[in-house]
């Protein structure tokens, strides 16, 4: 464990708990793409079953928990609970032309072709791209609330904090996995355009 | 090579 790891797991925990918030005090979730969460709960439970399997730190298996059940509550929140506040018009992004895709090349370029490892590929590369969704939607109702703008910054540093990570891990430790670097550099590069407005713009946002 | 058992990162 490094201090880019930690503070990025940390970001990435904050994101999560921003949202998760944001929509059970306002009681909303206008703005909020469903189909991202989606994706991100579908990344969650391809990437963690190795709950089940074998047991790593108190710290690996409660961020596991914590992760798993937010992404689950946030669902459940767009699609049940809040549900006539979910902008199903303006969340119009086909998740299967990111499903397929990232599918087939998790079967195609991975480190071993088991079960586990397919799926733990497959969570790599479908959470580069699981913000599409979330992104398309705010271009295309042109704006997005503040909180929703802080779930996003904190959302996108996670994964260039582990970049980071991964230069440190592989300069003390010799550690590098090329599948979770390449689709890191993918994700986070999918957020500058996101990063540059909401530095400079500060408040409200429209991509 | 990276194996599928030791992934210590969430």
């Amino acid at each position: 464990m490094n201090i880019f790891r930690l503070t990025g797991d940390l970001s990435h925990l904050a994101a999560i708990i921003i949202l998760l918030l944001k929509i059970w005090k306002t009681r909303s979730c206008a703005g909020i793409s469903g189909k991202s969460q989606i994706l991100f709960a579908l990344v969650f439970t391809t990437r963690y079953l190795d709950l089940l399997t074998s047991f790593i730190s108190l710290y690996n298996t409660t961020m596991k928990v914590i992760y798993i059940g937010c992404a689950y509550a946030t669902v459940y929140l767009i699609y049940m609970k809040f549900k006539a506040t979910y902008d199903g018009n303006h969340d119009s992004f086909r998740m299967e032309f990111l499903v397929v895709p990232v599918g087939g090349l998790a079967c195609l370029v991975n480190h071993d072709f088991s079960f586990l490892e397919i799926l733990w590929t497959f969570s790599i590369y479908l959470e580069s791209v699981a913000i599409l969704p979330q992104l398309f939607m705010i271009s295309k109702t042109g704006e997005a609330e503040t909180i929703t703008t802080h779930y996003l910054f904190f959302l996108g540093l996670y994964r260039a904090l582990y970049l980071f990570n991964w230069i440190w891990r592989f300069y003390f430790e010799g550690f590098f996995d090329m599948i979770a670097i390449v689709a890191g550099m993918v994700q986070t590069i999918l957020y500058c355009d996101f990063f540059y407005l909401y530095v400079t713009k500060g408040q409200g946002i429209s991509l | 090579e990276e194996a599928a058992t030791d992934k210590d990162e969430l």
